[in-house]
């Protein structure tokens, strides 16, 4: 087994907005993005599906502390693109494994969803690359979610550690 | 600006698979990662976003010479699931920008996006971590889309490298 999980990390700073119901077209996601920009808003993660009848869903997460910014010019950006809807939540927390070789090992993900699924904490959002799998679960389920990952992947590895951003 | 674009990477080797309305509740994303990790499938990318109405739709990637056998067992659990549909697709490429500290900006995707929207071509999925922006695109854009990043972000660094994964 090659991939490798090497710590746990959270990150309680930030909170999501989703745009419901894009338009599935070239420079719908610019547009948004642009906006957030141009207002000095940071983004950290970007989570967009595959469309459904010509529409798509666009999330992304900003510092809690500029929610209302971002929300505000989010709202502007999706009454002109006619997006069905805006949608703000500050009580979420992104949670990740951490690790190298990941990527190709359908195990690690399944095995770090079915940990959270065992003790009933529900996903709402996944974003995977290389070296980490992260997960945006309910804001009160942090602690849980952290500990029980701990157990599921670090316990007998003291070496390994868990982090928050 | 505190964020690097260091390199452009395209990967072509992948195909995606949407599982398209499924329960949004605990244990469903662990039995369809459970389902492919018990089948040895590589998965790369996995993108779930927010619910609608108590329904999500998680989509993953896998190597193209892996997509019927992946595609067979996602059907299945998507039966069991009572998912609305499973849509596979073997016409897409990966292409993310690598760099640092991009997590925070905006501005990093929003020129990504926009360079793309410039020249007609269509974002299908996005997925984002600190160090890498990635977008799915369809296949036949791939070298297009490797060479306009490649002028919007790493033109004038010729230390910087273009690679494939
Ligand atoms: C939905 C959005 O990503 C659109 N497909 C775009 O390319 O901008
Ligand atoms: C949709 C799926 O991710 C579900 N929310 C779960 O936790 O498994």
């Amino acid at each position: 087994d090659a991939s490798v999980v090497t710590g746990i990390a959270y990150d309680k700073s930030e909170a999501k907005i989703a745009v419901i119901g894009i338009p599935d077209k070239p420079g719908v996601a610019a547009k948004i993005l642009t906006a957030l920009a141009k207002d000095d808003i940071s983004v950290d993660m970007i989570v967009q599906n595959v469309s459904q009848a010509g529409l798509a869903d666009l999330t992304f997460s900003v510092k809690k502390q500029e929610l209302s910014r971002a929300h505000a010019i989010t709202r502007e950006i999706a009454d002109e693109l006619q997006a069905k809807n805006v949608v703000a939540d500050e009580r979420i927390c992104k949670v990740s494994i951490v690790g190298i070789g990941m990527r190709s090992h359908a195990g690690v993900a399944a095995r770090m969803f079915t940990a959270l699924a065992y003790n009933n904490i529900n996903i709402q959002m996944i974003s995977t690359s290389d070296i980490k799998i992260s997960v945006a679960i309910e804001e009160k389920y942090t602690e849980l979610a952290v500990r029980i990952l701990h157990e599921t992947f670090i316990q007998d590895s003291p070496s390994k550690s868990i982090y928050a951003n």
